[in-house]
C-alpha cells in the first residue's frame, strides 16, 4: 500500500 | 529513483568511505565517537530487519549489506583492533547511549504507524537515527582541533541528510499520496542538528582555515 512505498528508500 | 535519493544515497556511501579510509590507512580513529557509530550500527540492524524478506531492488539489498557491514566494522575496529583503539579518545566520549535509546524506543512504542514488531523496530531506527550524530558532536565539541577526514566525514552525512529532505519534496509532488510525517519529522530533527556544524564548516572552507569549533 501507499504506507509502505516510503520502505524503499535506505 | 530521483536525482536527490542518489545523490544522498551517495553522500552517505562517500561519507561512511571516508571513515573506513581514514580508520584503514592512517590506523587512527582520533576525533570520532564510538558511541555515535554503535548507535549507527544498532540503527541499521533495526531498520534492515526485512533485507531477506522484502526484495526492492538489487541496489537497494546492496547498500543496506554495505551500511550493515561497514557500521558494524567501524564499531569492530575501533573497540578491537590492536593499533587503531589506542586512538580512541575514550575519555571524551561520554555521551551515554541509553539517554538516546530509551527516549526513542518509548517513543516509537507509541507512535507508529502500525503496532508490530517490525513497524515498531523500524519506527525506533528513524527516531534513534535522528540523534546518533549527538555524541560525535559533543565529541568534536570538546577536542575542537578537527582533523579534515572527520570534518569531511560530518559534513558528507549532513549533505546525505539534506539531499534526502529534497528528496521527500520531490516525491511529494511526483507521486500520489506520498506522505510519511514520522520519516519527515525526525528527517527534519536530525538535518537541524547539523545546522550548526555547517555553519562552522562554511566559515573555516570561505577563510581557507582549518576547522575549528568554539567552546
Amino acid at each position: 500500500g501507499d504506507k509502505e512505498k516510503g520502505k524503499d528508500e535506505l | 529513483m530521483n536525482i536527490f535519493r542518489l545523490a544522498g544515497d551517495m553522500t552517505h556511501l562517500a561519507s561512511v568511505l571516508v571513515l573506513l579510509l581514514k580508520i584503514h590507512t592512517i590506523k587512527s580513529c582520533a576525533g570520532v565517537s564510538l558511541k555515535t557509530q554503535e548507535l549507527y550500527a544498532l540503527v541499521f540492524a533495526c531498520r534492515y530487519l526485512d533485507i531477506f524478506t522484502n526484495f526492492v531492488s538489487l541496489y537497494n539489498t546492496v547498500m543496506k549489506l554495505i551500511f550493515l557491514g561497514s557500521s558494524f566494522s567501524i564499531v569492530w575496529y575501533m573497540r578491537y583492533h590492536k593499533v587503531v583503539r589506542r586512538s580512541y579518545d575514550k575519555d571524551q566520549d561520554t555521551f551515554r547511549h541509553y539517554f538516546l535509546v530509551l527516549p526513542c524506543l518509548v517513543l516509537a512504542l507509541l507512535i507508529n504507524e502500525k503496532f508490530t514488531f517490525k513497524e515498531v523496530m523500524w519506527t525506533f531506527s528513524l527516531y534513534l537515527e535522528a540523534v546518533a550524530i549527538l555524541p560525535q558532536l559533543v565529541l568534536l565539541q570538546r577536542t575542537r582541533n578537527i582533523d579534515n577526514l572527520t570534518g569531511q566525514y560530518v559534513f558528507l552525512l549532513g549533505a546525505y541528510r539534506g539531499l534526502y529532505i529534497l528528496n521527500w519534496i520531490y516525491r511529494y509532488f511526483t507521486e500520489p499520496h506520498f506522505v510519511h510525517w514520522i520519516t519527515w519529522i525526525s528527517g527534519l530533527v536530525q538535518t537541524l542538528l547539523y545546522a550548526d556544524f555547517f555553519y562552522y564548516y562554511y566559515q573555516s572552507w570561505k577563510n581557507n582555515q582549518k576547522l575549528h569549533l568554539p567552546a
